[in-house]
């Protein structure tokens, strides 16, 4: 930093390269990030000692909700949709495959065929190169990714854990009517609950039916009970980032939640509250033959739009004011009511976007 | 980015046995994975 370093003395002395408040900001910077990966390889040393995470709260979680995260998103979409010229095209995107440990002998076309490093991220796949598990009995990944939990929920609260301490609202993340969080909660606290079997259940109780299983259990003789399972899967930026059906099942509703656009790193899952629940995302939910199904596609600062193949018109990421967090979700009903659409497993119905 | 899917699935079946008290029974969902595994879509992650 300094140029008394080198070359005459004299004519150096007093004389830096870079202001003095500079270089203590480029020293902090440095200092913040030692501890960070510090802090990251105590996490993953605990992780391999069988350790879980814990949520904790910390000031830098607060200060990000005053970043203008959806603004960076967008720049960084445009960012990446410039095109790239040809003869540079296979060096950035094999960079970028070895970054993030892309597979590119599955990519369905010639890499000089993807004129930005955003059509690259939202590329298809060579025929076969993601077989699906034709057993119907079994329900698929929906997407390339690591999983992080599943489950199954239980009790009246039917959280899902983001973090040791910490767990969010299943009934927030879905939008699903809180009328039938509350019919479940009030079939709990009657006496004739026992009165309740699954064959009489309809298509709208599936969240009573959960619910109150425990009960109900003890009451039904030969009668196959319903639980309600989850899966959380984290998306790799150098993944697959399109959507597949899970199973055959019929897609009754879609809702977008317009929210925040927090990262989705292992740091903000320890840190921030309501990580799920907060940003923005895309609903999808139906039947399939054994009940009720959702899928929720959650957006990320750096991958914040979500595309649905059922709705060409859905916009997502769009630049709007923070008030928009707390508008109610725009929801679509699939005609006709109670059949919507067919979807077959494995059928792609989704897709995320950079920015 | 982050997926979840949540669904219905059949969770449990109990039977009588003859002295009147009752056991669980095959047919219930379970997963095929764990957290922190690899999956890709497509592959089956419970059954």
């Amino acid at each position: 930093i300094h140029a008394a370093n080198s070359g005459d003395s004299q004519a150096g002395k007093g004389k830096f390269l870079l202001p003095g408040a500079t270089a203590a900001v480029l020293v902090m910077l440095g200092a913040l990030h030692a501890r960070r990966m510090y802090d990251d390889k105590k996490v993953v040393q605990r992780k391999e000692k069988g350790i879980e995470p814990e949520f904790s709260p910390d000031f830098k979680a607060s200060l990000i909700r005053l970043l203008p995260l959806r603004s960076m998103s967008r720049f960084w979409g445009s960012l990446m949709e410039v095109d790239i010229p040809v003869f540079m095209r296979p060096t950035i995107y094999k960079a970028w495959a070895r970054a993030f440990h892309s597979d590119l002998q599955e990519v369905a076309l010639p890499l000089e065929e993807y004129p930005s490093l955003q059509a690259f991220f939202v590329r298809s796949l060579k025929e076969g190169a993601r077989p699906i598990d034709p057993d119907p009995n079994c329900l698929v990944s929906p997407v390339d990714g690591k999983v992080l939990r599943l489950g199954e929920l239980r009790g009246p609260g039917t959280m899902i854990e983001q973090v040791k301490g910490f767990s969010y609202s299943v009934a927030s993340l879905l939008g699903t009517s809180s009328s039938l969080h509350d019919a479940a909660e009030e079939e709990l606290s009657r006496e004739h609950i026992e009165q309740s079997t699954p064959e009489n259940s309809n298509a709208k109780s599936w969240w009573r039916v959960s619910v109150a299983s425990p009960k109900l259990r003890d009451q039904t003789v030969l009668s196959p009970k319903k639980g309600i399972f989850y899966c959380v899967i984290y998306l790799h930026p150098g993944d697959y980032h399109r959507v597949h059906s899970p199973v055959d099942w019929n897609i009754l509703k879609c809702r977008h939640f317009s929210g925040h656009l927090f990262p989705q790193n292992e740091r903000a899952i320890r840190t921030v509250r309501n990580l799920y629940v907060e940003n923005e995302r895309v609903v999808l939910e139906g039947r399939w033959k054994e009940g009720f199904v959702a899928i929720a596609a959650i957006g990320a600062t750096n991958v914040g739009s979500i595309r649905v193949n059922l709705e060409p018109e859905l916009r997502t990421n769009r630049a709007v004011s923070r008030m928009v967090h707390s508008l109610p979700p725009e929801e679509r009903v699939y005609e006709p009511e109670g059949t919507g659409v067919v979807v077959k497993k494995g059928e792609e119905i989704a897709g995320f976007k950079m920015g | 980015s982050t997926v979840v899917v949540v669904f219905e699935a059949p969770a449990w079946k109990w039977k009588a046995r003859e002295d009147g008290t009752f056991s669980s029974a095959s047919g219930d969902f379970g997963f095929c994975v764990r957290p922190g595994d690899k999956v890709r879509a497509g592959e089956t992650i419970g059954r």
